[in-house]
């Protein structure tokens, strides 16, 4: 699965979030991809995430609305990202990740499984991780 | 505002294999989509334009790279969001197509809907005069091989960590 986040110079929010499935699923199975507020949520008012990981994971707790959920309630990105991930660690047993990016301009990636490619570009700085805490 | 964004290239265990050409595939596209981002292009070009490059990208579990069903065939999902108006656009189970996430994004734009599955998908697609790619096209060896291999339940519980499978 990949996925992005943006703002633009408007102030306008945007995500995408795009994958081929996992090896060998049943056939007609979809996971949280292509699912408002699972795969993917903006709202310019609050924010804007793509999710990944285990699809049925993420869709019964509806993560990408979570995450906005909690940053509704003033949370920034990093901890409702934690916070929506670690719910879905206790709750249904599944791991994932997300990038947020908020309205007005904080950002975070993170994720619970072993690893997560990501790369974020914000002025001439590009940053990029592999490993949780990079 | 100052433009960002931010890229992922999928959560899971990833194979070192992988880990070269997943770091180069998310820097790219954090690269390509700010420029555009900085060029004045608005947020929804910028995610559309990123995630394309990580479709074409046969690293990425997306668009070409994509894995097989159980029926060795391809299923491919995405969505896009416009924050700005709450506008959304998915398609799912979509086959043969190599940008899932430009078919999305017509879905929200030229439609009245918010999701097309499957055959009904597909023949959007080709209304809009999408070009059609094979199977074989948008599937490494590596994935071929790693169908052959996997049971199903493993492969969950090694991808994500976890034991749980599907429901």
């Amino acid at each position: 699965t990949v996925g992005a986040v943006a703002i633009d110079a408007e102030g306008n929010l945007a995500c995408a979030t795009s994958t081929g499935g996992i090896t060998n699923k049943m056939v007609g199975r979809v996971g949280d991809t292509p699912v408002i507020g699972s795969g993917g949520y903006a709202d310019n008012q609050v924010g804007a995430v793509s999710t990944t990981g285990h699809g049925e994971s993420i869709l019964k707790v509806t993560l990408a609305r979570l995450i906005i959920y909690h940053m509704e309630q003033g949370a920034s990105p990093g901890k409702a990202a934690d916070k929506a991930l670690l719910h879905m660690q206790e709750r249904v047993a599944g791991c994932g990740g997300a990038i947020v990016i908020s309205a007005q301009g904080e950002w975070t990636a993170k994720f619970t499984t072993k690893q997560m490619a990501w790369a974020s570009m914000e002025g001439g700085t590009l940053c990029y991780g592999l490993n949780p805490g990079e | 505002m100052k433009p960002i964004i931010v890229i992922h290239g999928g959560a899971w265990a990833i194979p070192e294999r992988l880990v070269e050409g997943s770091m180069t595939g998310v820097k790219r596209a954090a690269r390509e989509g700010f420029a555009l981002l900085e060029s004045g292009a608005s947020a929804v070009d910028a995610v559309e334009a990123a995630v394309r490059i990580l479709e074409d990208d046969p690293v990425f579990d997306a668009g070409h790279g994509a894995v097989l069903n159980a029926d060795g065939d391809v299923e491919l999902d995405a969505i896009i969001m416009d924050g700005k108006t709450l506008a959304a656009g998915a398609i799912c189970c979509v086959k043969n197509v190599s940008n899932p996430v430009t078919l999305a994004r017509s879905v929200m734009e030229k439609t009245d809907h918010v999701m097309l599955s499957g055959a009904g998908a597909n023949q959007f697609a080709a209304s809009l005069g999408i070009e059609e790619v094979s199977t074989e096209e948008l599937v490494t060896q590596h994935a071929r091989e790693e169908w052959g291999q996997y049971k199903y339940s493993d492969a969950v519980s090694n991808l994500f960590n976890m034991e749980a499978a599907h429901d």
